[in-house]
């Protein structure tokens, strides 16, 4: 997989931008949560494109708001 | 209670529709 480049997110439209990000996401959601990997990425996607990117590079910060949007679903869910 | 189509799933290989307003 190549690497994900600002210069290659920029000239990317914000919809393809969000999909570039999201393939990127969601196998990392995969391993923290295999079950509900598909709807977590979604609410990540939801977030800014640069705050996307500091949970790309940040395995901790992944972990805290992939937990914050479980807890979103079980909200939601009620 | 009113059900939203909340939250939009993200599928790889699937384009990525989102949020409407995004």
């Amino acid at each position: 997989q190549e690497p994900l480049t600002i210069s290659l997110l920029v000239s990317a439209s914000p919809h393809e931008q969000k999909q570039m990000l999201g393939v990127r996401l969601f196998p990392l959601v995969q391993i923290i949560d295999k079950k509900l990997a598909e709807k977590i990425t979604g609410i990540l996607l939801e977030f800014d494109t640069s705050e996307i990117i500091y949970m790309l590079e940040s395995p901790e910060l992944l972990r805290t708001m992939a937990n914050k949007a479980v807890t979103l679903l079980q909200g939601h869910q009620v | 209670g009113s059900s939203i189509n909340w939250p939009p799933e993200f599928h790889p290989g699937v384009p990525w529709k989102g949020l409407q307003n995004i």
